[in-house]
């Protein structure tokens, strides 16, 4: 910006003496591409510094060493943007019609910029009217195939595996970066099922297997559905043994229709109206409690090994979460001030105890843009 | 977007047990595709 200021100077004092100094104060005809060379000379530099930091992350993973987590201003500052209403807008903008020659280059142009396979869509590309619509495409028949072995589980989603283990310690925690992680409890909700064993009695048999509630554990169950979170007794609880997690980050590039990862019931569905923060790599390590305060929506039921829960959690460029089991479920709503509780929305899937029976592999949700 | 999986999955109560054990076939960082497996347990 100096050098560019300096040139202005210079541009100045040359026009002012080249019009004998009577007409050298008209608009200065260098200030426009002046400003303008400023603005992409800043752009730039900034471009540059980002794509420095990026090589640096890269290179200490390469290394094996993790960053930790470090909240910073940008942080502090994505708490204070309307992200709910910017993630609305960018879907109406992307759901607007194109133009069928236009079609083509757009998409092309998205699955450039972000790594989209556009050989597996399903239909000609002048058929997706919308990014949106090309965002949520299905995939030819065939393009996924369901690992044969009935022994195995299997991804709910095309992403990257940013985590996986099994639960342990005193209580479920999940490591959003190293230096950082959050409560299992929070992310499913203080009415989940979640097998867990009270401190103390963490003998055999004595732990809450998640049981269908039966007529009997039924009231003690909704009592502790219903009640907020403080009402249950603050004992330390630790998962029994036997609980795994896995977390998986969509980039925007990648399929978005969320699959069943094995036969299994679902009996609750809980939809959590939070922010919308980034989810990316940068988000996760300065965002505290991110997947626990954005938008999700948490199925949770059972198969043949026990407990089973799957959380789709959206962000600011994807906040819509479209549920095929259920369609009227309407997310990413503007949510007034005075309605943004921290409960969830709650639903008990008919038959109750049965729930809604889903096969491996099949079709359960899919994340949308705005 | 995000995805988290919490499930449970037999493991053996005891070491000789012969329960089936869960263990996970992916590694961090790792693409994955829907369909592929994430784990799988053994006897």
């Amino acid at each position: 910006t100096t050098s560019v200021r300096r040139l202005q100077t210079t541009f100045q004092a040359r026009a002012f003496s080249s019009n004998g100094g009577s007409e050298g104060s008209q608009g200065n005809p260098f200030l426009v591409p002046g400003a303008t060379a400023a603005t992409i000379l800043m752009l730039g530099a900034l471009h540059v510094r980002r794509m420095y930091n990026d090589k640096k992350i890269e290179e200490a993973r390469e290394r094996g060493i993790e960053l930790e987590f470090q909240p910073d201003a940008k942080a502090a500052f994505l708490r204070l943007l309307p992200l709910r209403s910017i993630s609305r807008l960018w879907g109406s903008l992307t759901s607007v019609e194109l133009p069928v020659w236009l079609r083509p280059h757009v998409y092309r142009a998205w699955s450039r910029a972000f790594h989209s396979n556009l050989e597996e869509a399903a239909l000609p590309l002048e058929e997706y009217a919308s990014l949106q619509e090309f965002f949520v495409r299905t995939l030819k028949e065939g393009s996924r195939p369901i690992d044969p072995d009935p022994q195995c589980l299997v991804s709910p989603v095309d992403g990257t595996i940013l985590r996986f283990g099994e639960l342990k310690g005193v209580r479920p925690m999940i490591d959003q970066v190293k230096g950082f992680s959050y409560s299992v409890s929070a992310l499913l909700g203080a009415s989940s099922v979640l097998p867990l064993v009270a401190e103390g009695n963490a003998h055999e048999g004595s732990s809450e297997e998640g049981k269908i509630p039966t007529e009997k554990s039924k009231k003690t169950w909704w009592r502790i559905s219903l009640a907020s979170p403080k009402v249950r007794d603050p004992v330390y609880v630790s998962p029994i043994r036997g609980i795994f997690y896995c977390v998986i980050y969509l980039k925007p590039g990648d399929y978005h229709r969320v699959h069943s990862p094995v036969d299994w019931n679902v009996l609750v569905r809980r939809h959590f109206s939070g922010h919308l923060f980034p989810l990316n790599e940068r988000a996760t390590r300065t965002i505290k409690n991110l997947y626990v305060e954005n938008e999700r929506v948490v199925l949770e039921g059972r198969w043949e090994g026990g407990f089973m829960a799957m959380a789709a959690i959206g962000a600011t460029n994807v906040g819509s979460i479209k549920l095929f089991i259920e369609p009227d479920l309407k997310t990413n709503l503007p949510v007034r001030k005075l309605l943004h509780s921290r409960q969830p929305e709650e639903r008990v899937y008919e038959p109750e105890g049965v729930g809604m029976m889903l096969k491996k592999g099949n079709e359960v949700a899919a994340f949308n843009m705005g | 977007s995000t995805v988290v999986l919490v499930f449970q999955a037999q493991v053996p109560k005891s070491p000789n047990d012969k329960d089936p054990e869960f263990s996970f076939c992916v590694k961090r960082g790792e693409r994955i595709r829907v369909g592929e497996a994430l784990g799988r347990w053994r006897e």
